[in-house]
C-alpha cells in the first residue's frame, strides 16, 4: 500500500505513533 | 461524539481545537475542531466563523486529549488568516460550501512541528472518496447526546460508514437538502454520530491506503437520529478552493 513520504518540515500526514485501526 | 470511544489526541493527532477568545480576561471558549492539512494550514467548517470572522477572535491548539487545559506537547496558535469560502450559504438545514481555512502561527512565528500528538492528515486525490459503506473515524470535543447541556472535556471518536448519494437523498432522509459537495456518513444501528460541538472536525476515511480528509463535520438533524445521516463537507470536491488559498502544492499533504 502507498504511505506517504516524509516532508521537509519532519511530516508524515496519516501516520499515528499509536497503531491505526484501520 | 454520539456514542464511541474517549481517545487521546495521539489516535488523532492532526485533531485541531479551535477556541474562540472572551473579553475580560476570561479563558477563551471552545468553538470548533479542525483538520491540520499542511504545517500551517488548518481546515474546518465556515459555519464556525461565520458570525465571528475576524481572525483575532479565535485561538487554535494542536496536541489536546483535554479540552480547556493544559496537555503536555500541545502547541498553541494564533491566526495569521482565516477564510472562508466565498460562496458559503445556509439553506434551512443544510450548510453549502462549509469550508474555511486558517493559517496558524505561534508567538514567535512558528507553524506546527511534528510530534507523537501533532502530525499533518492526507488530502484525497482529487474528486476521490473511500466506496460507501467503508468505515471512516469522526473525532471530537461535541455534546454525547443532543438533550445534554454539559460538553465532554475529553477528546471522543467513533466509527461510521459512509452512505452512499442515493441512499442519503431518498425523501425519508434528506431529499434535495444533499448535493454531490457533501458526504453522508451514519451508523447503521443509529448509535453513534456526530453531534452540536464536532462542527469542524475531522471525518477520516482510508483511500489508497492512507488515512485521509475525506469530510469536515457540518450538519444533520438531530444527533444519531434514525435515517438521519451526518453530514460533511466534501474535501475531494474542495481540493482546487483549498490550492488556490493555500498557494504551494508542496507544502500540501496530498
Amino acid at each position: 500500500k502507498p504511505s506517504s513520504s516524509v516532508d521537509q518540515q519532519g511530516f508524515q500526514c496519516g501516520q499515528k505513533a499509536l497503531r491505526p485501526r484501520f | 461524539i454520539v456514542g464511541g470511544e474517549f481517545t487521546e489526541v495521539e489516535n488523532q493527532p492532526w485533531f485541531a481545537a479551535i477556541y474562540q477568545k472572551n473579553k475580560g480576561g476570561s479563558p477563551p471558549s471552545f468553538k470548533c475542531g479542525g483538520s491540520l492539512i499542511s504545517p500551517c494550514w488548518v481546515a474546518s467548517a465556515a459555519h464556525c466563523f461565520i458570525q465571528l470572522p475576524k481572525k483575532e477572535n479565535y485561538v487554535v491548539y494542536l496536541g489536546q486529549s483535554k479540552e480547556s487545559s493544559y496537555n503536555p506537547g500541545e502547541m498553541k496558535f494564533e491566526v495569521e488568516q482565516l477564510i472562508l469560502h466565498e460562496y458559503y450559504r445556509e439553506d434551512s438545514l443544510a450548510y453549502h460550501n462549509d469550508i474555511a481555512l486558517l493559517k496558524i502561527r505561534t508567538s514567535t512565528g512558528q507553524c506546527a512541528q511534528p510530534s507523537r500528538s501533532i502530525q499533518t492528515i492526507c488530502l484525497p486525490p482529487r474528486f476521490t472518496d473511500a466506496p460507501f459503506g467503508s468505515d471512516c473515524e469522526i473525532t471530537g470535543f461535541g455534546k454525547e447526546s443532543e438533550s445534554d447541556y454539559l460538553y465532554p472535556k475529553n477528546l471522543k471518536m467513533s466509527v461510521v460508514k459512509l452512505v452512499s448519494h442515493e441512499q442519503c437523498m431518498q425523501p425519508h432522509y434528506y431529499g434535495s437538502e444533499i448535493n454531490y459537495k457533501m458526504l453522508c456518513a451514519a451508523d447503521p444501528e443509529w448509535k453513534t454520530d456526530s453531534c452540536k460541538g464536532d462542527s469542524g472536525g475531522p471525518l477520516i476515511c482510508n483511500i489508497e491506503g492512507r488515512p485521509t480528509l475525506s469530510g469536515i463535520v457540518s450538519w444533520g438533524r438531530g444527533c444519531a437520529e434514525k435515517n438521519k445521516p451526518g453530514v460533511y463537507t466534501r474535501v475531494s470536491h474542495f481540493l482546487d478552493w483549498i490550492q488556490s488559498h493555500i498557494g504551494e502544492e508542496k507544502g500540501l499533504a496530498f
